[in-house]
């Protein structure tokens, strides 16, 4: 191992600990490490700082290796996203955060309340549209999800919105009819829109330890991602897993959500994520 | 699988006969790994594998067993004994009601759960009721009174805005007017760090004195599973855990994480979304699938 000025063992160590407890996952960790014993050996790192800096340079690096952090717009007609990810992660009221600030943008928006399956679902998604001024269409209990996006669509583009939400009831990605319940979901808004859905977005709970990889690489496989929703950044969990996933699939973090008002929404911004992995 | 990549790993340790330390050591480094992708806390993972390596070291190795078998055998029955316990039931009160609070982060599963329960006891010839007493998410209460009426049990809810301990204190009175043997009580999901929402809970606790406080806490929590468990735990002394979405992938390791950093039994597992969809969490299968 290598030792260099207050550079040694115990400083690597620690440092690994940092970006597990952080939620990294052992192969971004090991990557990371490596990379810093290398900077070490070059030369370009001498002391703790320059450790730190030297690693807070290579995540943020890697966070910006992705796609657009932007979110997409339709060329004309309603703008559709599709937000999708496994149960309880946040999906409904970052829908709801979301509608919000784009409200504060002077958009229309309608809510599309495609999740026919679990109790209170619909409810939950009406009083959240009631509550930031954004329409609201919904369908039969147990009902076919895809015909709730059917519907919405030809909503949106006859009262001339300019954004649908389409909510899905969460889904554990193992579960094959689940995920071929959201293809045909996703199949029918590509159907009806040019382009659509111009997002897919899958929402991450900052909590989520490893998993979330089988998670991404399951949801992929059915559908094509195009970024992430980190919800619950307020909470004490880092959501560091990100890292491993922009390395993976080049997905971009777009959203995070710090709570769970609707004002509880912010862009993502890898300066301040790597800030919160080292305080 | 497992023990085939220790022995590997151990192959230029040819001797026969006990399990040396270089043996244990570089068996114990590969279990490492394995642990720590299973999402099991860094400082449980050290301070298990410490005790692990104790009972290792100068073991005889059988002689039908290689030394990769051995190890694997040895890490797998310390990490079911970890995470069994003799009276994992729920704690029967006396004098009926038997009252059960269900707390836990924001969306681990505790309104599902608390449905699960009432919907266990009804087979098991009990009289359960429920509270719904998360005034604040919206639906919440919607949510549990649909479930009440699929499964057909009692609810007393509240309105939404309202105060959960006074809706908690009537929906008590109701089961003992009413004869309920049990009461279950949901509340809202609250971060460990949220001092106000903790302190409610605590007011919630010695309102109704619970024979059970459960954390419902989600299997694929990370690293954060110890400081969650450690925040309820503190604050109310949680008597048990049910993990949920184990019919997932996620390996589990927040259960080694939650057991090894308060002591508390895992109780129940959740298997899905349906009111059946609870088991009394078994320590072999939740070993087995954080080691696999
Ligand atoms: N603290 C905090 N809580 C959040 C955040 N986002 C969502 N929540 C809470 O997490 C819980 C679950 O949120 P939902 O929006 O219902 O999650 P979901 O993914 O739609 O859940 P299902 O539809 O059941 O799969 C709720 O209690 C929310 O208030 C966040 O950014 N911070
Ligand atoms: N697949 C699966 N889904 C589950 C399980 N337990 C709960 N869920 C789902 O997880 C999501 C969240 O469950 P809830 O019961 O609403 O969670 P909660 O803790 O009450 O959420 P808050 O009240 O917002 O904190 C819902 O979609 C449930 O159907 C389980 O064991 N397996
Ligand atoms: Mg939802
Ligand atoms: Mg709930």
């Amino acid at each position: 191992r290598v030792v260099v000025d207050g550079m040694d063992h115990e400083s690597l160590e620690s440092l690994e600990e940092k970006l597990l407890s952080a939620d990294f996952g052992v192969g971004a960790t090991l990557r990371l490490v490596d990379h810093v014993e290398e900077l070490t050996r070059r030369g370009k790192v001498r002391d703790q700082k320059g450790l730190r800096d030297g690693l807070a340079e290579e995540v943020e690096r890697l966070l910006g290796a992705t796609g657009s952090d932007e979110l997409a717009e339709a060329a004309e007609g309603p703008t559709v996203y599709l937000i999708v990810g496994v149960n309880g992660v946040g999906k409904t009221t970052s829908i709801a955060k979301l509608a919000w600030h784009l409200r504060q943008e002077g958009l229309t928006v309608l809510l599309a309340a495609a999740d026919t399956f679990r109790a209170g679902a619909t409810e939950q998604l009406r009083i959240w549209a009631d509550r930031v001024g954004a329409e609201f269409v919904g369908g039969q209990d147990r009902g076919d999800p895809a015909a709730v996006a059917f519907d919405a669509i030809d909503a949106a583009r006859a009262r001339g919105i300019d954004v649908v939400l389409v909510d899905t009831a969460g889904r554990l990605h193992t579960h094959r009819n689940l995920m071929e319940e959201l293809q045909k979901v996703d199949r029918v808004i590509r159907r009806k829109i040019e382009g659509g859905p111009h997002e897919t977005l899958i929402v991450l709970d900052a909590t989520v330890g490893q998993n979330a990889v089988s998670q991404v690489r399951s949801f992929r496989d059915a559908v094509e991602l195009t970024g992430i929703v980190l919800a619950k950044a307020d909470s004490t969990g880092r959501g560091g897993i990100v890292v491993a996933l922009a390395q993976e699939h080049g997905l971009p973090v777009k959203l995070v959500g710090t709570g769970e008002g609707m004002k509880d929404l912010e862009a993502f911004d890898p300066r301040a994520f790597v800030e919160g992995v080292f305080e | 699988e497992l023990s085939e990549k220790l022995d590997a790993a151990l192959g230029k340790f040819r001797q026969r006969g006990v399990l040396t330390e270089p043996m244990v050591k570089e068996g114990l480094r590969e279990i490492r790994r394995i642990l720590l992708e299973a999402d099991v806390h860094f400082k449980v993972t050290r301070d298990f594998l410490n005790r692990v390596q104790e009972q290792a070291l100068g073991e005889d190795v059988l002689k039908s067993v290689s030394p990769g078998q051995q190890i694997v055998k040895i890490v797998h029955d310390e990490l079911a004994a970890l995470l069994g316990e003799e009276r994992a039931g729920i704690a029967w009160a006396s004098k009926p009601p038997t009252v059960i609070l269900v707390v836990g982060l924001q969306g681990s599963g505790k309104t599902t759960t608390a449905a699960k329960l009432a919907r266990r006891f009804v087979r098991d010839g009990r009289q359960p009721m429920l509270a719904a007493c998360d005034l604040q998410r919206p639906a919440a209460v919607d949510q549990l009174v649909t479930l009440a009426k699929r499964i057909k049990v009692p609810v007393h809810s509240g309105e939404t805005g309202g105060d959960p301990v006074a809706t908690a204190q009537e929906a008590l009175a109701q089961a003992e007017e009413q004869n309920r043997n049990v009461l279950i009580v949901d509340t809202a999901g609250r971060l460990q760090i949220d001092e106000p929402l903790m302190e409610e809970l605590r007011k919630l606790k010695s309102a109704l004195a619970p024979q059970e406080i459960l954390l419902v806490a989600d299997a694929m929590t990370g690293q954060e599973a110890v400081r969650i468990a450690q925040g309820f735990d503190d604050a109310l002394e949680i008597t048990g855990v049910a993990l949920t979405k184990m019919d997932g992938d996620a390996r589990g390791g927040a259960a080694l994480s939650i057991r090894g950093v308060t002591g508390r039994p895992i109780k129940f597992v959740g298997t899905g979304e349906g009111v059946d969809d609870l088991d009394l969490a078994d320590p072999e299968r939740l070993a087995g699938r954080i080691l696999q």
